[in-house]
C-alpha cells in the first residue's frame, strides 16, 4: 500500500551503491536506506538533503581540541603505511604556524630509515627533532623526548611510532609500555593518542580503532589520503561505535596538505 | 561464516526430504547472507552483485543427493566459484632473453612496495639469482635510504645514482650487465591513479624499458576503492600481476577478489609480514576461505 507513496526503488538502489562504494559499510547503509524508505514520494527531490542530514547526525559538527597543557604530548599510532610520519611533519608545521614551540620525536626504531624520514620533515617544518639513529628501544626514545620537551619548555611534543597491526599483541603491548614510560616524566601524558587511518582501507579500520582503543585509548582520529578517490566513509561507523572525534584530514604528500576536519564538507564529499 | 552458511542453508532445505532441488525462492534469502558477508569482507559492491548473480544461476536447479546435504552443496558452489575467480591463472615470473630481467613495482602510497622489493630480492636469491635493487622514489623523504638499508639487511646490492628516474634505471641496467646481476627490481614512488604527472612517469618507464614483469602492489586491507585504482593502473601500464600485502592482518581481503575481477590479472604474491622472508606464493583456495570468513 505504502509503495505508491514512498520513494522509488531504483533511486534507493543508486543511493545504496553510493553509500557502499564510500566504505560506509553494510550495517550503516542498511540503517540509512531503511530511514529513506519511509520518505514520501512527494519529498523525493529532497532525498539527497535528507540523507545528508541523517549522515550529519552520525557525526558531531566541527571537532575541537583541548589546548591548555604544556607540553602537550601527542602520541601518533596506527597500522603500517597509513601516513603517521608524514602527518607528524604536516602537523608540526601547522602548530608552528599557530605560534607553538614544537618538538617531534622518532620513536619508530624498527622501520628502515624512519629516523631519517622524520628528520627531513623536521627540517621542512623548522621544528626541533629528537631520535636515536641506532636506537632499538622505542620507549627509551619516548622517555628522552618527554624529558627534553619539559626541559626545553616546549608547547607540543609529537611522538612518532612504528606502524603495527592491531592483531600483533606484543606490538600493542609495546605501545602500552611506551605510555607508561611517558607517564614517568609527565603523569597526565600522553594527553592525546591519535590514530592515523588510511582512507583507502575498508572495514578493517573499525577493528583497528577498536583494538587500538583497547590497548592504548585513542583520543582522536586522523584520516589520510583523501586526495585520492577513496571516501573514508568507514569513519562514520567508527565515530558512531566509539565516539572518537576526527581532528584532521590528510590531502596530499606535502607539508601543507593537512586540513581540519569539517563534517559538513566531509559529508558532501562522501556523496558526490 | 562458511559454517553459518552451511547451517542456514541446511535449514531451508530441511523441509525437502531425501532428494530435492534447490529452488529460486529458497536460495534467494541465503544469497542475501552471502552478499552481506562479501561486502563486509570489502569485496567491491559491483563485483559482489555479479558474483551473487552467477552463483545463484549455478545453484538453482542443482539436485540434492543423499551423499551431501543441501547446505554443503551450496557452500561448495560458492567456494568453488570464488576460488575459480581468484585463481584462474598462476603467475610465472618471466625472464628476459638478454639479462637483466626487469621487474617493475608500482602502486599507491604506503601499500608495501619497498618492503616487497626486498622480499622479492630475497626470494630470488634463494633461487640462485643475483638480483639488484633499484630505488627510484626520489620524492618521499628517505625512500632511497630505506631500500639501501633493506638491501644491506639481505646482503643484496642496491644501485642508486643521484639522477632522475629514467637515468637511474638506465644506469642500473648497465651496472647489472657489468656485474652479472641477472635481475633488477625497480621500486617506484607511491602514486595516486589520478595524478597525471606521476602516472605519465610510470608510462614512460614502461615504454622506455619494457619491464619483463610489472607488478601492481595493493594493500590487502583496501576497501571499495581497490577497483578504481587497479583499473586505472591496468589501463595505463597493463601490469602483469598483483601483489597483495599485509595479509598477516585480520582483514578479510575482499580487495583480492575486486582487483582480480576488475583487471583479469593474476595475484602473484602475498605479503604476510614486515621481514624479507614474509612472502608467500598465492593460494586461491586459502584466500577464498578467508574472504568468506
Ligand atoms: N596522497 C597522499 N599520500 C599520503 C598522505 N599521507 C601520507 N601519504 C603517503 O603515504 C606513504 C606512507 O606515509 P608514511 O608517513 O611513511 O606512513 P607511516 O604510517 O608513517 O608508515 P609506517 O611508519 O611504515 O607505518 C608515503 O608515501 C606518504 O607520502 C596523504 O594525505 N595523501
Ligand atoms: N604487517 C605487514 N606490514 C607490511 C607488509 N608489507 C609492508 N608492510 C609495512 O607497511 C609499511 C609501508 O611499507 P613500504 O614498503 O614503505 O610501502 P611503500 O609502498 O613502499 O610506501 P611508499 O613508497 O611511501 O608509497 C611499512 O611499515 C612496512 O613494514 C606486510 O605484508 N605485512
Ligand atoms: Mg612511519
Ligand atoms: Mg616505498
Amino acid at each position: 500500500f505504502g509503495k505508491f507513496f514512498t520513494v522509488d526503488e531504483t533511486i534507493l538502489d543508486d543511493i545504496e551503491a553510493a553509500l557502499l562504494s564510500a566504505d560506509i559499510g553494510v550495517d550503516l547503509t542498511e540503517e540509512l536506506i531503511k530511514k529513506l524508505k519511509l520518505v514520501k514520494k512527494s519529498e523525493s527531490t529532497r532525498l539527497n538533503d535528507i540523507l545528508k542530514d541523517e549522515l550529519k547526525t552520525l557525526i558531531k559538527p566541527k571537532q575541537h581540541e583541548v589546548q591548555n597543557v604544556k607540553p602537550r604530548v601527542i602520541l601518533m599510532v596506527g597500522v603500517n603505511g597509513t601516513g603517521k610520519t608524514t602527518s607528524i611533519g604536516k602537523l608540526s608545521s601547522l602548530f608552528t604556524k599557530q605560534g607553538k614551540n614544537v618538538l617531534i620525536a622518532a620513536a619508530d626504531t624498527f622501520r628502515a630509515a624512519a629516523y631519517d624520514q622524520l628528520k627531513i620533515w623536521s627540517v621542512r617544518s623548522g621544528v626541533e627533532f629528537l631520535g636515536n639513529p641506532q636506537g632499538k628501544d622505542p620507549a627509551a626514545v619516548a622517555f628522552d623526548a618527554a624529558r627534553s620537551a619539559v626541559a626545553k619548555n616546549k608547547d607540543v611534543l609529537i611522538i612518532d611510532t612504528a606502524g603495527r597491526l592491531h592483531t600483533k599483541s606484543n606490538l600493542m603491548q609495546e605501545l602500552a609500555k611506551m605510555k607508561k614510560v611517558i607517564k614517568k616524566v609527565i603523569p597526565e601524558a600522553p594527553h592525546d593518542v591519535w590514530l592515523v587511518l588510511d582512507s583507502t582501507i575498508g572495514q578493517n579500520s573499525i577493528l583497528q580503532a577498536q583494538e587500538f582503543t583497547k590497548s592504548v585509548g585513542v583520543t582522536g582520529l586522523i584520516l589520510t589520503k583523501l586526495d585520492g578517490t577513496a571516501k573514508g566513509g568507514v569513519v562514520l561507523a567508527i565515530h558512531k561505535k566509539l565516539n572518537i572525534p576526527i581532528y584532521y584530514l590528510g590531502v596530499g604528500e606535502q607539508l601543507d596538505d593537512m586540513v581540519e576536519f569539517d563534517s559538513e564538507k566531509f559529508i558532501n564529499a562522501l556523496l558526490d | 561464516m562458511l559454517e553459518q552458511l552451511q547451517n542456514s542453508f541446511g535449514k531451508i532445505v530441511k523441509t525437502l526430504r531425501g532428494e530435492g532441488k534447490i529452488t529460486e525462492s529458497n536460495i534467494r534469502d541465503r544469497m542475501r547472507d552471502v552478499r552481506r558477508a562479501l561486502l563486509e569482507a570489502d569485496v567491491n559492491y559491483k563485483v559482489v552483485k555479479d558474483f551473487i548473480k552467477t552463483t545463484e544461476e549455478k545453484a538453482i536447479g542443482v539436485k540434492i543427493t543423499k551423499s551431501l546435504s543441501p547446505g554443503q552443496v551450496i557452500v561448495k558452489i560458492i567456494n568453488d566459484e570464488l576460488t575459480a575467480l581468484l585463481g584462474k591463472q598462476k603467475y610465472n615470473l618471466k625472464t628476459a632473453s638478454t639479462p637483466p630481467t626487469i621487474i617493475l613495482l608500482t602502486g599507491l602510497q604506503g601499500c608495501g612496495k619497498t618492503t616487497f622489493a626486498a622480499k622479492l630480492a630475497n626470494h630470488l636469491k634463494k633461487q640462485n639469482h643475483k638480483p639488484l635493487l633499484v630505488p627510484v622514489d626520489i620524492y618521499r623523504p628517505a625512500a632511497v635510504q630505506q631500500l639501501e638499508i633493506l638491501g644491506k639487511q639481505i646482503d643484496t646490492d642496491v644501485y642508486s645514482e643521484k639522477k632522475k628516474v629514467l637515468k637511474r634505471i638506465k644506469g642500473a641496467v648497465s651496472f647489472a650487465r657489468e656485474n652479472n646481476h641477472d635481475t633488477i627490481i625497480v621500486d617506484t614512488a607511491g602514486r595516486l591513479h589520478i595524478d597525471d604527472k606521476m602516472m605519465k612517469e610510470l608510462v614512460s618507464i614502461k615504454k622506455t624499458f619494457s619491464p619483463d614483469n610489472t607488478f601492481f602492489v595493493a594493500d590487502g586491507l583496501t576497501g571499495q576503492d581497490a577497483v578504481n585504482t587497479a583499473k586505472v593502473f591496468d589501463e595505463q601500464i597493463n601490469f602483469d600481476g598483483i601483489v597483495l600485502t599485509k595479509m598477516d592482518s585480520d582483514a578479510r581481503g575482499g580487495a583480492a577478489l575486486s582487483v582480480v575481477k576488475a583487471t583479469g590479472k593474476p595475484i602473484a604474491f602475498i605479503g604476510i609480514g614486515e621481514k624479507p622472508e614474509d612472502l608467500e606464493i598465492f593460494h586461491p583456495d586459502r584466500i577464498a576461505n578467508r574472504i568468506l570468513g
